[in-house]
C-alpha cells in the first residue's frame, strides 16, 4: 500500500495474508471461502525453472500483524478455483484475474474475522466514490509487517485508458474492470497487495462491500490501479460457493 | 326230523308240495335262525285235510318247548283250524314245525287231495333285554346285573359309575380307582348312594375341565361317612385336592362347606374300611370362566382402553399412556401393550408404566446456542428452548415473514422430538454476518 496508513485491528476483518509464490491478499466471503486474484495463484511470468512446480499455498486470517497472523496457524485449502476467463501464459491480460479457495474448515467469526459482502449494483463503481484497499504489500519503501490502507477514489475509466496510453501499455482494460487512484495524489495499492480488495460502504445498508479485486498496474503510486469489477464476477461466485452466500 | 339249515329266511313246506302230500307221514322240520334272532313264521298257503280237532292231519308248530298250535283246514275256510294270516313267534331261535297224516283223505267216501302248506319264515331281532317272565328256555333271559343293551342280533351288559364289568360279560364289581369327569357341570357320588356305600373302596374322582374354568362343589344331603368321636376319620374318609393341593378330608354327618376350588382339576379320592354302612355322599359340581383382577393403573398418566366391569379367561385390555408419556415396560419403551387373562386368572404381564417422554439434550447449533424456556434442564415433553446465533456475527437463517425468535423455538412434542412450529424438526442455521466490522475504518483529519 503506497501511501496509506496502518489499519487497526476490526478496520478489515475480511482481509487475507496469502503466500504461494509471494505475498498476497484475499477477502474471506461466508465462513468458508477466499476470494483472490487468480495471478496470486498462477502468476503471470512464471518462471518454471525456479519456481517450485507445487507451491505450498498458505492462508492466514484473523491479525493485522503479519508475525501475529502467521501464530494463528494457517487454513488448509481444500479447492481452488480459477476463473474460467483467466489466461496466465497472455503476461498483460488480466481478464477473468479473479479465483476462489474454499477452506477445508469453516472459521470461526470474530471482531477480527468477518466476512465481506459482494455488491448487487452498479452504483458502487460510481467516478469519485471512495474505497479502500488494504494489504501487507509493498509500502513506498519496504514490506509490511502490519496491514494499511489508503482510500481511493474510483477514477474515470476513460482517464484510466488515456493515462494507459500515455504509459504505452497493452494491457487490456475492459469493462470487467476498474480502476481507482489519483495520480496526484500517489496513493496506490502495490505487489503483495494483489487478491485483496476495494471496499466501499454501502450507506444505505449499512454493510461494507467489495466491489474490487487488487489486480495490477503499472509501477506503484503512479497513476492509477486496475482492480477487477466483483460485480460482474457475482453469479459465476455465488455458483461456486452453492447455497453459502 | 328235518333240520333246515341255519338262515336269516326261508320257506318251509310239506312234501311234494304243491302236490298232494302222502298219507300216513309224521316229519318234524326243524326252523333254526342264529342266535340272538327269534323266528317268525307265516303261512302263505294252507291245505291240510280238516277235521274236527284237527285230529287226522294236522301242522303243529312249537317252539321254546311249548306248542303254539295245531292247525288243520284250509286258509279261507271255516272247517278244521286254519292258522290265517297268524304270525307266529318263538322266543328262542328254533322253532319246531310237525306235520302229520293218517292213513287217508276222504270224504264222504270220495278220495280228496290236498297240497299241504307252504310257510315263510325269517329271523327276527330278539331283544334280549325286554323283560321275558315267561321264558322257560335256559340262557334266553339275559343276567346283566347292571344294565343290558340290545342289539340286532345279540345284546351287551355294561355297569353303573364306578363298577367294572367282569370277565363272563354280565356281573359288576366296584371298580372306581380312575372316574373322570369331563362335563362342564355335573353330579359325583359315592357307589349305591344314597344306599350305604360298598366296603374296601379306593375310589378317585377326578373333574377335569377346560382350562380357563374353574371348579365350584356343592355337596347335598345326606352326607354320611363313618366317623369317630375321638379320632379324625379313621374309618372312612372323603379327601379333596386341587392343583395337587388338599382342600380338606372329610366324614361324619356335616357336609363339606361349598368349596371353590379355583382350579380346572379336582380329585376326589374317598376310602373305606371293611365294614360301615353309611350312607355316602353326592355333590353337584358347576364350573365358571376363571377371573382375572381388575387391572389397575400404577399412575396418573397410564389409560386402561374400554375398562369393563370384569375380565376373564380370553379377555384382554389394552394400556396407552396420555399424550406426551412413553409405555414403559420396565427399562423397556413399548409402542402398544395388551395383557391378556390366562387360564390361572392372572395377567399374561404386569401393568405397564406411562413415563413422560424425553427429547434428550437439544443439538448444539453451529455457531449458535440455546437457552431454556422452560425449566432449566428439564427437556421433557412440553419443555421449549430458544436457539440463537452468535450475534452479530452470525445471523439466524427465517424465512420471509419469520422471526429469528419464532424460528429459534422448539418444544418437546408428544413424541419425543424436539420440533419447531415452522419448520420442525430441521435445525437453524447460523449465516455468517457480511459487511459489518465491529471496528470499521474511521478518518478524523479533514
Amino acid at each position: 500500500i503506497i501511501r496509506g496508513q496502518p489499519a487497526r485491528p476490526g478496520n478489515f476483518p475480511w482481509q487475507a495474508f496469502t503466500t504461494t509464490h509471494g505475498r498476497g491478499g484475499g477477502a474471506l466471503l461466508g465462513d468458508r471461502w477466499i476470494l483472490t486474484a487468480a495471478h496470486t495463484i498462477y502468476p503471470k511470468h512464471h518462471n518454471k525453472e525456479n519456481d517450485n512446480a507445487n507451491p505450498k499455498m498458505l492462508v492466514f486470517l484473523g491479525h493485522t500483524n503479519v508475525e501475529q497472523i502467521k501464530k494463528l496457524g494457517h487454513h488448509p485449502v481444500r479447492r481452488v478455483i480459477i476463473h474460467p476467463d483467466y489466461r496466465q501464459d497472455e503476461p498483460n491480460n488480466f481478464e477473468g484475474d479473479i479465483a476462489l479457495l474454499e477452506l477445508e474448515n469453516s472459521v470461526t467469526l470474530g471482531p477480527e474475522l468477518l466476512p465481506i459482502c459482494l455488491p448487487d449494483n452498479e452504483t458502487f463503481y460510481g467516478q469519485g466514490l471512495m474505497g479502500y484497499v488494504s494489504g501487507f504489500g509493498i509500502t513506498e519503501d519496504k514490506l509490511a509487517f502490519d496491514l494499511r490502507f489508503v482510500r481511493l477514489p474510483v477514477a474515470d475509466s476513460e482517464a484510466c485508458q488515456r493515462w494507459l496510453q500515455t504509459k504505452k501499455d497493452t494491457s487490456p482494460f475492459s469493462q470487467n474492470m476498474f480502476c481507482s487512484g489519483d495520480p496526484a495524489v500517489q496513493q496506490d495499492a502495490c505487489q503483495g497487495d494483489s487478491g485483496g480488495v476495494f471496499a466501499v460502504r454501502d450507506r444505505n445498508r449499512d454493510i461494507w462491500v467489495a466491489t474490487g479485486i487488487v489486480s495490477w498496474g503499472i509501477g506503484c503510486g503512479e497513476g492509477y490501479g486496475f482492480y477487477t469489477k466483483v460485480l460482474n464476477y457475482v453469479d459465476w461466485i455465488k455458483k461456486e460457493m452453492g447455497d453459502e452466500n | 326230523s328235518i333240520y333246515l339249515p341255519q338262515k336269516l329266511y326261508g320257506e318251509v313246506t310239506s312234501p311234494l308240495y304243491p302236490k298232494p302230500y302222502p298219507s300216513d307221514l309224521e316229519t318234524t322240520t326243524v326252523i333254526t335262525v342264529p342266535m340272538g334272532y327269534r323266528v317268525k313264521l307265516v303261512f302263505w298257503q294252507f291245505d291240510v285235510e280238516p277235521s274236527e280237532g284237527c285230529f287226522y292231519d294236522y301242522v303243529k308248530i312249537s317252539a321254546d318247548k311249548q306248542t303254539l298250535g295245531r292247525f288243520c283246514g284250509q286258509l279261507d275256510s271255516p272247517l278244521g283250524n286254519p292258522p290265517g294270516s297268524k304270525e307266529f313267534m318263538s322266543q328262542g331261535n328254533k322253532m319246531l314245525l310237525t306235520f302229520h297224516t293218517d292213513f287217508s283223505n276222504e270224504e264222504n267216501g270220495t278220495i280228496m287231495f290236498y297240497k299241504g302248506f307252504l310257510a315263510y319264515y325269517q329271523a327276527v331281532d330278539l331283544d334280549e333285554c325286554a323283560s321275558q317272565p315267561n321264558s322257560v328256555e335256559e340262557g334266553l333271559q339275559p343276567r346283566c346285573q347292571h344294565l343290558c343293551h340290545n342289539y340286532v342280533g345279540g345284546y351287551f351288559c355294561s355297569c353303573h359309575p364306578g363298577y367294572e364289568l367282569q370277565k363272563d360279560g354280565q356281573s359288576c364289581q366296584a371298580e372306581c380307582s380312575s372316574e373322570l369327569y369331563t362335563e362342564p357341570s355335573g353330579y359325583v357320588s359315592s357307589l349305591e348312594y344314597p344306599q350305604p356305600y360298598p366296603p374296601d373302596l379306593r375310589c378317585n374322582y377326578s373333574i377335569r375341565v377346560e382350562r380357563g374354568l374353574t371348579v365350584h362343589l356343592k355337596f347335598l344331603d345326606p352326607f354320611e361317612i363313618d366317623d369317630h368321636q375321638q379320632v379324625h376319620c379313621p374309618y372312612d374318609q372323603l379327601q379333596i385336592y386341587a392343583n395337587g393341593k388338599n382342600l380338606g378330608e372329610f366324614c361324619g354327618k356335616q357336609r363339606p362347606p361349598d368349596l371353590d376350588t379355583s382350579s380346572n382339576a379336582v380329585d376326589l379320592l374317598f376310602f373305606t374300611d371293611e365294614s360301615g354302612d353309611s350312607r355316602g355322599w353326592k355333590l353337584h359340581y358347576t364350573t365358571e370362566t376363571i377371573k382375572c383382577p381388575q387391572p389397575k393403573a400404577l399412575d396418573e398418566f397410564t389409560i386402561i382402553q374400554d375398562p369393563q366391569p370384569q375380565y376373564q379367561f380370553r379377555d384382554y385390555f389394552i394400556v396407552t399412556c396420555k399424550q406426551g408419556y412413553q409405555l414403559m415396560e420396565g427399562n423397556q419403551a413399548l409402542l402398544s401393550f395388551t395383557a391378556v387373562c390366562q387360564n390361572d386368572g392372572t395377567w399374561h404381564r404386569a401393568m405397564p408404566r406411562c413415563k413422560i417422554k424425553n427429547c434428550g439434550q437439544p443439538q448444539s447449533l453451529s455457531n449458535g446456542d440455546f437457552r431454556y424456556i422452560t425449566t432449566k434442564g428439564v427437556t421433557t415433553y412440553e419443555a421449549s428452548i430458544q436457539y440463537h446465533c452468535h450475534e452479530p456475527y452470525y445471523k439466524m437463517l427465517t424465512r420471509a415473514g419469520s422471526s429469528e425468535s419464532m424460528r429459534g423455538i422448539y418444544t418437546c412434542t408428544a413424541q419425543g422430538i424436539w420440533k419447531n412450529e415452522e419448520e420442525g424438526e430441521k435445525m437453524p442455521r447460523c449465516l455468517p454476518v457480511c459487511g459489518k466490522p465491529v471496528n470499521p475504518v474511521t478518518q478524523k483529519e479533514r
